[in-house]
């Protein structure tokens, strides 16, 4: 049996002209990277469910990308992070949302669906649920780069209006 | 926002999504992404499903599992449920992406936006990244 994974890194924050050759390039890295650690797993015969976190988290740690380090910023200026697993044979979920130090905010979906009797924790619960599962936890400034800071500085000086554009992703 | 749909050599599919949510979010905000049908879906009965995009109207059209339906219940193709679903999002104001895979090792995806950092590779497909 064959098998494929497929990716994506977000969309409509990277308008033709608005992403410099260097930004293009570190992205395009990006996805090959995640490419890579998920398909050694699924050639070795490994399971779709390990090679969908992996490739994530290969795309969590990359700040090209809106998803834990690279994560654009609230109003209020921190990260908070959500993300979700399901697989696909018994319909198993995981999911977190508006973590603020989970360094892998994937991984914790993954254990809220494997060592919780629950779908989705949030918040201070889900990152304290995270920590005691043994996941680090960084500092929220940890997932800040600062070109974020700078997008967050022109959405709030335009008026902080819902970014219902996805101009920044 | 980040997403990894993937199928197995036992033919098993997955879904994985991850974000920071949209630039400015206030009031504890939560979009599609980890909401279990919306951004995120998986089923080996039809497909495995990851979005990105304009969440609440991923919330709305229930785009993943409305994906998974669409091949399990009307019998549509994987890139025919993916355009349907994604037109979906579009008469009601939304745009975005998705990517899918299905247990046959067909695999879609589809944007509405300008863009969309994408990736695929399979052992028996050639490996593409692309953007635009």
């Amino acid at each position: 049996m064959s098998w494929k994974l497929v990716i994506h890194g977000g969309c409509g924050a990277m308008r033709p002209g608005t992403v410099s050759k260097e930004q293009d390039e570190a992205a395009r890295a990006g996805l090959n990277a995640a490419l890579d650690a998920g398909s050694s797993i699924l050639a070795s015969g490994g399971s779709s469910l390990d090679a969908v976190e992996a490739a994530a988290r290969a795309l969590e740690e990359d700040p090209s990308f809106n998803a834990g380090r690279g994560s654009v910023l609230t109003a209020d200026g921190h990260v908070e992070l959500d993300a979700a697993i399901m697989e696909g044979t018994t319909r198993r979920a995981g999911a977190v949302a508006g973590l603020r130090t989970t360094r892998a905010p994937i991984a914790a979906a993954r254990a809220a669906m494997e060592l919780s009797p629950h779908v989705l924790l949030t918040y201070e619960g889900g990152d304290r649920f995270a920590r005691d599962q043994g996941l680090e936890q960084v500092d929220n400034g940890w997932f800040v780069i600062p070109e974020r800071a700078a997008q967050l500085d022109r959405v709030m000086a335009a008026g902080g209006q819902f970014d219902a554009d996805i101009k920044y992703g | 926002t980040i997403g990894a749909v993937a199928v197995d050599q036992s033919g098993h599919v997955a879904a994985a999504t991850s974000t920071g949510g949209l630039t400015a979010k206030r009031w504890g905000r939560i979009g599609d992404s980890p909401l279990i049908g919306a951004g995120t879906y998986a089923d080996d009965r039809a497909a495995a499903v990851s979005a990105t995009g304009l969440g609440e109207l991923f919330i709305r059209t229930a785009a993943a599992h409305e994906l998974c339906a669409l091949i399990r219940l009307g019998g549509l193709g994987l890139q025919e449920a993916l355009d349907a679903v994604l037109g979906e999002v579009g008469s009601l104001g939304g745009k975005g992406g998705l990517i899918a895979v299905a247990p046959s090792g067909e695999v879609a995806w589809g944007f509405t936006t300008p863009d969309m950092y994408r990736g695929r590779a399979g052992s028996d497909i050639e490996r593409c990244v692309a953007i635009y």
